[in-house]
């Protein structure tokens, strides 16, 4: 909400001193308690229709990677976590109020397709472009 | 618990699977391709000729981060006639969502022994994937190298629509495309079907089926064996097929579970 102009000054920098200290803590809290999780990364998942054992009906191809998304999104984000500017506040805003304000998401930020060929029960023959099967970036959301 | 090494060098954890988990995989994954349940072909399916233009269609469709189907279809497809992807075939696939391959259903050449000169087709495609629209049709048939005709004889090869079948008359017919074909002529013809298939779609009730009518060059009518045709008997990898390219209409919603 927009303060008052008397007085703007000062609140503004007693947010700025509330905020650094936050930070302080966090950054201080993590290293005392070895907090060094995995940051949010795109993880190996292959799905293999042959070892489901469909190959009587799915022609192509034999599986995929479809990968998944996991880790934590927690202070401090890292580059390569591939953050969304809001999810950069929605951190900060977590440490300060963590039972209010939830870590942000892990998640796939790029799909990319898959085509798939297989048999009905009527013996015709589908090719169907799956658009968004697999998993090409993660990231905090 | 183990690892496995894969090809590029990254490795990832293996595990094999309980029964109830590997049911519960095999319903989400058909639940995400849309199937209601596993689908049961029959086994004499994959020798026939629409599987491997389908394989083919799919290679090319495949990017670099798919690599080509090697499966275990292509050693039983490997040596068998391609209908080969034309370049039209791959500017339709550019365009498309999804491609279906329908077989005949009419039984091998039983028409023939009622009606030698015209040969029967019906394919069923009330199957047709709900929400999408046909943006084109290919019939596909194989004509076979004559080798005790002359190779300078043509033939015309005239596909149509079946408007009507009364019992003691003749069908109406409805002209749809026509080929000029040599004796000595040795591979697929292709025949335009996307208005028709695109009724059809429509009207499910309209499709009679197909008729092919064979003439020489005096205009008389003859058996489509005589070209070369191979219209039901014969090699199963040169079986006649309708091939069907769709694009989805609409963005579809995915059920709440």
């Amino acid at each position: 909400s927009a303060p008052a102009q008397k007085g703007r000054q000062s609140n503004r920098s007693k947010q700025q001193k509330a905020v650094q200290e936050a930070l302080k803590a966090a950054e201080a809290g993590s290293d005392t308690l070895g907090l060094s999780k995995e940051g949010c990364k795109k993880h190996e998942l292959y799905v293999s229709f042959k070892e489901l054992g469909w190959q009587d009906w799915i022609i192509a191809p034999e599986g995929y990677a479809a990968y998944y998304c996991e880790g934590e999104c927690a202070f401090p984000l890292n580059s390569d976590m591939n953050a969304t500017n809001h999810a950069i506040v929605q951190t900060l805003v977590h440490f300060i109020n963590p039972e209010t304000v939830p870590q942000p998401c892990c998640a796939p930020t790029q799909l990319n397709g898959i085509s798939v060929l297989y048999f009905d029960d009527s013996s015709n023959v589908i090719l169907k472009k799956y658009r968004n099967m697999v998993v090409r970036a993660c990231g905090c959301h | 618990n183990f690892s496995v090494d894969n090809e590029v060098g990254s490795s990832f954890i293996h595990r094999r699977l309980r029964s109830q988990e590997r049911r519960e995989i095999q319903r989400e994954i058909l639940s995400i391709l849309g199937l209601p349940h596993r689908p049961r072909p029959h086994a004499h399916a994959k020798h026939t000729a629409a599987p491997t233009f389908m394989l083919d269609l799919y290679n090319t469709v495949s990017t670099e981060a798919e690599p080509r189907a090697y499966s275990r279809y292509r050693a039983v497809l490997e040596g068998q006639a391609s209908a080969a992807v034309s370049p039209q075939d791959s500017r339709f696939l550019d365009d498309a969502d999804t491609v279906m391959s329908f077989v005949n259903l009419v039984d091998g050449d039983r028409d023939l022994l009622v009606q030698p000169h015209t040969q029967a087709f019906w394919f069923d495609v009330s199957r047709i994937p709900e929400g999408e629209a046909i943006t084109a049709a290919e019939f596909r048939i194989y004509k076979d190298f004559i080798q005790e005709r002359d190779g300078n004889e043509t033939f015309r090869v005239s596909v149509y629509q079946v408007l009507q079948e009364p019992p003691d008359s003749e069908a109406a017919l409805l002209l749809l495309d026509q080929r000029d074909v040599w004796a000595s002529d040795d591979g697929w013809l292709v025949f335009d079907l996307t208005a028709t298939s695109t009724l059809w779609q429509l009207s499910p009730e309209q499709n009679l089926g197909l008729h092919l009518v064979l003439e020489d060059r005096n205009g008389h009518k003859r058996n489509p064996r005589r070209a070369g045709l191979l219209t039901g008997s014969g090699p199963k990898d040169k079986q006649p097929f309708l091939v069907v390219f769709f694009k989805v209409k609409a963005v579809r919603f995915r059920g709440a579970r």
